[in-house]
């Protein structure tokens, strides 16, 4: 990606942070997705030694792919396509490849956020340019296409990460979720057996917001990344024949339209077989968003002749607008101003407009806002675990990009353009975000298990600009909270060093799920063990998590206990809890912490009093902070009254 | 018997696999074997978890349930890219 390295500080003053030789190139990514286009430059060799003797991975081949387009860069690349096929029918391999070979463009682009190599001039169609390079640019990919056409099936899902973790992956990341009650899901179970296996699994929280308890992928052994924006726009302005004018966002060269105002009409949704090329042919055309994917309004447009299009958010819908690769000049824009705009179309004699192409606008402020599609907390599976764990850059990402398809991701004959790199926005981007990262941290800490590595992320993340303002929602436009952004956005410099950890082992959550009354066969059915729950558990809140979620029931108290490992040196950790309602008296005991060496463990505990009631449903949040000085060790915490 | 066959995901409690086999794959096999002549197996799960994908009618996966060793017979599901 360009432009996330600089934002999340790993640019050239804290290389020293993260060695790019030896224990970095040992690492290995296993992206579960669509496949691969392994002829990117961001899957280049290039200054790659041999690949790690641990690798029992492969390079299978299959429809326009050999096993000779792996290297030392990709060192595997397999695919799965038995359940699809047993549903779906068989893949038509004239119209899908029937091997690794990404043939959509979502797997190119999110393995190489994770891990592509350094590429310079990359850009889309001029935008966002600069040098692209995965989150962990010097570590290994391997890739397990579970993907198709029509679906993602469970059984191909499970089977790619049997194989990954057959393979020796020490990451794996996955930007696919699906509609789970429990922890029994597949992903969920996988990712089970990675944790036990020492294999970090990062997934993607879901599309679904700005709804509540929208999470997917909740399970605690899975690190759940929301998306947010970073500090770059592609502003794109409507201008209006009554001379308002109104900034979206736009991605299309500058000369694709006349310098003049076009006539310009009402498209509504632009569904197909919706618009008369009568009446739209040689003009700008305004549609409404709804469910349908957004650059096929484009195409409809297009297809009727239209030369424009400007897209505006619903009613309700709120003001985050994508930067989408449209196949005619589009600006996209919020709907205060679509409101605007619209009554202007319906109600003017003779309407007119024009689009201005801006550019790339970057050190934009405040960022980042927590993307509104992003989903949101409480978890409805355990509420007494908060999700998402943490946000990450997910709003119009640029990475690498398949040969196969167009950048509006429309079918071939619709988009003839091919681009190496392509600009878009979902949990999708924001999950390989982490799963580099995560890289990034294990290369420096090998020891570290996949919760020592999360907690690292959790604890230093921020939640607050640097004027102490907290980091806005872009679906309210107000502060956000724990259950949208969890512990806030990853600061991965501050993860490489962050003093204490909450460190949680396989009897850890086993102990959780026997807290949370999952019987033996459910237990057995994630652990694969032949486990015997302890007649007394300990509460479910007490899994050793980095943060807090209270569920209030009347009066009462709630106590949580907590254990936290030093991987700093020696020194003095003092507590601040910061809440910001009366109604619970929350207290730390004890309030300091002494450590004289690594790896010495402390536990503490936390009592939440409930003074006064306050009405259901509402929430309340905070943060518990240890410090010694030099380190904050933060914990966000949720309040939610029953 | 012209029901709607789908994918199940069965889970094999590996631990209660009788010793007459020598690699659980046998035993997964005999147990789907017990409930259906035809059936095939998709895949079988050596690290993510115990068991295997296969198809099978609904009677045919509440029989298979009632196997000894077999915990869960789960329908597959669809996931999506987000």
């Amino acid at each position: 990606t360009t432009r996330t390295p600089l934002f999340l500080g790993l640019d050239g003053q804290n290389a020293g942070l993260f060695p790019e030789t030896g224990a970095s190139s040992d690492i290995v990514i296993g992206v579960l997705d669509t496949g691969i286009w392994p002829e990117s430059k961001s899957f280049s060799d290039e200054g790659y030694g041999p690949i790690p003797s641990t690798w029992k991975g492969e390079c299978q081949a299959g429809t326009n792919f050999t096993a000779s387009l792996c290297n030392r860069k990709l060192i595997g690349a397999r695919f799965f396509s038995d359940g699809y096929e047993r549903d779906y029918g068989k893949i038509n391999q004239a119209d899908e490849s029937k091997s690794p070979r990404d043939d959509f463009g979502h797997g190119t682009h999110t393995a190489s956020t994770a891990a592509g190599n350094v590429v310079k001039g990359a850009n889309y169609l001029g935008f966002a340019s600069g040098t692209a390079s995965g989150m962990a640019h010097r570590v290994r990919v391997s890739v397990y296409k579970v993907c198709w056409k029509s679906a993602c099936v469970s059984s191909d899902i499970l089977a790619g990460m049997d194989k990954a973790i057959e393979d020796n992956v020490h990451i794996m990341s996955l930007s696919i979720g699906g509609k789970s009650t429990s922890y029994t899901g597949e992903i969920s179970m996988g990712a089970f057996s990675a944790m036990e296996r020492g294999i970090f699994v990062s997934c993607s929280a879901g599309n679904d917001g700005p709804s509540p308890s929208s999470l997917s992928n909740a399970a605690p052994w899975i690190t759940t990344v929301g998306a947010s924006s970073i500090d770059r726009e592609f502003p794109g302005v409507v201008i209006l024949g009554n001379g308002k004018n109104y900034t979206g966002v736009s991605l299309f060269n500058g000369n694709a339209l006349p310098a003049k105002l076009l006539p310009f009409v009402y498209g509504n949704y632009c569904s197909r077989g919706t618009l008369n090329p009568e009446k739209v042919k040689g003009k700008i055309v305004m549609c409404i968003k709804d469910d349908s994917v957004r650059t096929e309004k484009g195409e409809v447009v297009k297809a009727a002749g239209g030369l424009g299009m400007i897209l505006a958010n619903a009613a309700g819908s709120g003001e985050e607008v994508l930067a989408d690769a449209h196949v005619l000049p589009v600006t996209a824009v919020g709907q205060k101003a679509g409101d605007i705009i619209r009554r202007y179309v319906l109600t003017d004699p003779n309407p007119t407009a024009s689009i201005l192409i801006r550019g790339t606008v970057v050190n934009v402020r405040p960022s980042p806002m927590v993307a509104a599609f992003s989903s949101r907390g409480p978890n409805t599976i355990t509420p007494n675990i908060l999700k998402p764990d943490l946000i990450a850059p997910g709003v119009n990402i640029l990475a690498a990009w398949t040969g196969a398809l167009g950048p509006s991701g429309l079918g071939t004959t619709s988009d003839t353009r091919r681009v190496e790199f392509n600009i878009n926005s979902g949990t999708s981007m924001s999950c390989p975000h982490v799963s580099g990262l995560a890289a990034l941290l294990k290369s420096v800490h090998p020891e570290w298990s996949p919760a020592a590595i999360r907690s690292a992320l959790m604890t230093t993340a921020y939640n607050t600009y640097k004027d102490g303002k907290p980091i806005l929602d872009v679906a309210t436009g107000k502060p956000s909270t724990p259950f949208e952004h969890g512990a806030g956005h990853v600061s991965p410099t501050a993860a490489v060093n962050p003093g204490l950890i909450y460190d949680l082992t396989t009897e850890d959550y086993i102990d959780f799920l026997c807290a949370s009354n999952y019987n033996l066969s459910l237990i057995t059915i994630i652990s694969r063990g032949n486990y015997t729950c302890p007649r007394k558990t300990h509460p479910a809140a007490d899994l050793n998590y980095p943060s807090f979620a209270v569920n209030v029931k009347g009066s009462g108290t709630y106590k949580y206990t907590r254990t936290v490992t030093n991987v700093g040196g020696a020194g003095s950790y003092t507590v601040k809890v910061i809440s910001e309602t009366a109604a619970v008296k929350i207290s730390v005991e004890p309030a300091v912490l002494n450590f004289k060496k690594v790896n010495e463990k402390k536990s503490y505990s936390v009592t939440f009093t409930v003074v006064s009631s306050m009405a259901p449903r509402s929430n309340s949040f905070g943060s518990i902070e240890w410090s010694d000085g030099k380190h904050v060790v933060a914990s966000p915490v949720a309040i939610s009254w029953t | 018997d012209g029901a709607q066959q789908a994918t199940y995901i069965v889970h094999m409690a590996k631990c209660q696999m009788p010793s007459s086999f020598d690699h659980h794959s046998l035993w997964y096999d005999s147990s789907l074997r017990s409930v259906s002549e035809s059936a095939e197996m998709i895949y079988t799960y050596n690290n993510a978890i115990h068991g295997f994908a296969t198809r099978l009618t609904p009677g045919e996966a509440d029989s298979l349930m009632t196997q000894p060793g077999v915990i869960s017979v789960q329908q597959e599901q669809k996931y999506e890219l987000h």
